[in-house]
């Protein structure tokens, strides 16, 4: 199975250090997985692949992360969406031209099953920007929003934080991936709704393993004046993202993506 | 005696939270001098000025804050500093024709003593725009560079942040204010040093008053695993920059400008 994930969002916010940060905290064994020494398949100025295997049990799963490089970094940022976009177009447009073909051989699907558009936790709102981007990615793509560097805002701040972006996203009409809720499974659907009440996830992300207690090790940001854990709900929704992609929802992200959305562009392509 | 302040850099980087600390651990009598509601003088979509008045003993000093919102929000942000350089020159020069005049009537000097440039604090490098604007300021204003929102950042990578921004500015022979260091009064030499080893100033800005042990209070940032002190120069370099500026180099900032800056100024404009 592949499950490609794209990380979109202005370089500075951690996005390399979250996914990291999700693969060490899932591998617990295999720790040279990490795509800190990227392997670049295909490299363009604003698009950088890499791959990695996440072996567990029986499962092996082969994660395509695709990265957003030098986003936003520039004085002049209009249309810096273009290439994110193109390339999610580009991957369907790829499989159906392969769907076309007499003889088949379904290679390299690199279809976008989820787009983490990373947040800038400015306190503030969005930035105009982040919602036109938002709106251009969330036609094409199964969109998660995420506040990046959850530690920069304190409880209150995030809280007003989430509310501000929650109205914008409403008011702007920008369909954001929401978990679907399963009426005949109770326990199932009082988790999807803890997930859809805790967006957008707010994640801290780091490689570094601090000693709590003896022998006692965690992922977290050490300060002067404490420890930002990762794993801890009461400090971040990193948890709660990492369930929603590799664990309760995937399937679901990579189905409505090659249902849904490969369908879409498909009729709209083919109706020219 | 007048001092004019300008926080320059973009928006959500906590630069009306830094200026309203300054007051705040400044007048401990008079609280109701925050900036937070400010009485715009003069507003253009780019400049905004407050004024406020510190009373320390038998000193008055009316205090001038010149802030940039909105800076740096646009997707389009080429020659962003336009305004604000420009508003550097236009006190120096409406200086200039009022000294020129046979009656001369010395009111409304809004001369810049000193511009903070708040950088963001991404741990990764300055950004090309920052590079650009801090070039243009330094040669017309004392220009100190500021990291905003220390509590972003842990000890190695401000030390990492500090020392790549560091080398940028002498690479790039970009002119920050320095403290003159005064040969023969060891203890202020002593002093200037430390305060130009910190530099650039990491600061946390905040208004909340945590108590931390029964009727002791202090600003910071409560977080859920610690409370980041703004006067704690463990946590931050807050109260080296209120020195420098409030204390012991205000007179130096407020004579070079008025002196160097302005002489400067004056030289080329005559010259054409
Ligand atoms: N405060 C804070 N800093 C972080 C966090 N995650 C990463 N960083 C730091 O942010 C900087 C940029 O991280 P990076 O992963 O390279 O960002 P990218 O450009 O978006 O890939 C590095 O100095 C990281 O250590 C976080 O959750 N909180
Ligand atoms: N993490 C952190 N947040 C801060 C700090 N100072 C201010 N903020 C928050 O950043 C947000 C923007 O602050 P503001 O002062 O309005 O920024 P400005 O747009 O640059 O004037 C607010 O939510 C503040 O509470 C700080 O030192 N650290």
């Amino acid at each position: 199975a592949t499950f490609t994930i794209m990380l979109a969002g202005e370089s500075g916010l951690g996005k390399t250090t979250f996914i990291n940060t999700l693969f060490q905290t899932t591998l617990k064994q295999q720790r040279d997985h990490s795509l800190r020494h990227k392997e670049s398949i295909h490299k363009t100025v604003e698009i950088e692949i890499s791959r990695a295997e996440l072996e567990e049990k029986n499962f092996k799963l082969r994660l395509n992360v695709i990265d957003t490089p030098g986003f936003g970094d520039n004085a002049n940022n209009r249309n810096s969406w273009q290439p994110i976009v193109d390339f999610i177009d580009d991957q369907h447009d790829l499989y159906m031209r392969q769907e076309q073909q007499p003889l088949r051989i379904n290679k390299h699907d690199l279809r976008v099953h989820c787009c983490l558009y990373f947040i800038r936790p400015t306190g503030h709102s969005l930035k105009p920007l982040d919602v036109e981007i938002m709106k251009r990615l969330s036609t094409r793509v199964n969109l998660v929003p995420v506040i990046a560097k959850a530690d920069t805002l304190s409880p209150n701040e995030m809280l007003e934080f989430k509310n501000r972006i929650r109205s914008i996203i409403e008011a702007q009409d920008i369909r954001i991936y929401s978990p679907p809720i399963e009426l005949d499974d109770p326990a199932a659907s009082e988790h999807a709704k803890q997930l859809i009440e805790s967006m957008p996830f707010a994640v801290i992300g780091s490689l570094e393993d601090i000693e709590i207690s003896p022998n006692n090790f965690i992922k977290g940001r050490k300060y002067p004046w404490g420890i930002a854990e990762v794993e801890n709900d009461q400090h971040c929704d990193f948890r709660k993202l990492r369930s929603l992609l590799l664990r309760t929802n995937m399937l679901d992200l990579i189905l409505s993506t090659e249902e849904l959305h490969y369908e879409t562009y498909r009729s709209i392509k083919l109706e020219k």
